[in-house]
């Protein structure tokens, strides 16, 4: 999972992906 | 007298499918390749362009994917796992469903349409070509925006990871998709019984038209000369 922080990161995040 | 009858069902159909509304109200914009002005074209500009536009189209849709029905209740590594078998189709069905309305040219972004030529220059002439074929199946289909949205949830639903913990969870997924799809169908094309089932025969071309894009692009990563975002890397890698 480690691999795969971006992704992770994005799924938790409740911001919508604008305001990242 | 059952016809009217039937009629009335038709209507009351297309007004509950609310997977569908969901899905359309879900549906991102696209977003603008903006291809650096001061630099010469190149097979290596059109490439880095593409790879900048690709990742910042990875973040817009993993921010639909948590607008599917279902999807957000799967756990987060399941979600992962979607994502990363299907997110190249996701990609290439909305550069398919933006080029609908053009010959033989690839809309990636509004303000980046790639011709045979362009293709050639980048290197992408067989891959465009292959993109060019999903859309002259769904031309001749006449693929509306309403199964487009649909048939891109049921790609990602349906993306055959081998990593799925819970494989039940899924599989609802995708009966509240295929549902959806079948119900939309049976409400709007009541003319053509075999559209739903037309519509995911179009998926096998789908799959593997990703598969060479994946396998493209992981060879261009290894030649190192294409400079690539971490999230995007983070996909190829996962492939």
């Amino acid at each position: 999972k480690e691999k795969h922080k971006i992704l992770h990161q994005l799924l938790q995040n409740n911001t919508s992906p604008g305001d990242l | 007298n059952a016809l009217p009858q039937k009629k009335i069902l038709t209507v009351s159909h297309v007004l509950e499918n609310k997977v569908v509304s969901v899905l359309l109200v879900a549906e991102p914009e696209g977003i603008f390749a903006m291809p650096d002005p001061t630099v010469p074209e190149s097979d290596i500009k059109a490439l880095t362009t593409l790879c900048d536009l690709a990742d910042r189209e990875l973040v817009v849709n993993i921010g639909w994917a948590k607008h599917i029905p279902g999807f957000p209740s799967l756990s987060l590594a399941d979600q992962m796992s979607l994502l990363q078998s299907a997110w190249m189709e996701i990609l290439i069905l909305r550069v398919v469903f933006r080029s609908l309305g053009l010959e033989d040219k690839l809309v990636y972004a509004e303000d980046y349409v790639m011709d045979e030529e362009q293709s050639r220059l980048a290197g992408l002439l067989d891959l465009n070509n292959t993109i060019l074929q999903l859309v002259k199946k769904f031309k001749v289909m006449g693929l509306e925006k309403e199964e487009f949205v649909l048939l891109k949830a049921i790609a990602l639903a349906n993306s055959d990871s081998m990593q799925i913990e819970d494989t039940e969870a899924v599989q609802r997924l995708q009966d509240v998709l295929h549902g959806a799809l079948q119900d939309y169908e049976t409400a709007r094309h009541p003319e053509d019984p075999r559209r739903a089932g037309k519509l995911i025969m179009t998926l096998p071309l789908l799959r593997q038209t990703a598969a060479r894009a994946v396998q493209h692009f992981c060879s261009i990563k290894q030649d190192g000369r294409v400079p690539m975002h971490k999230l995007f890397l983070e996909l190829l890698e996962a492939k």
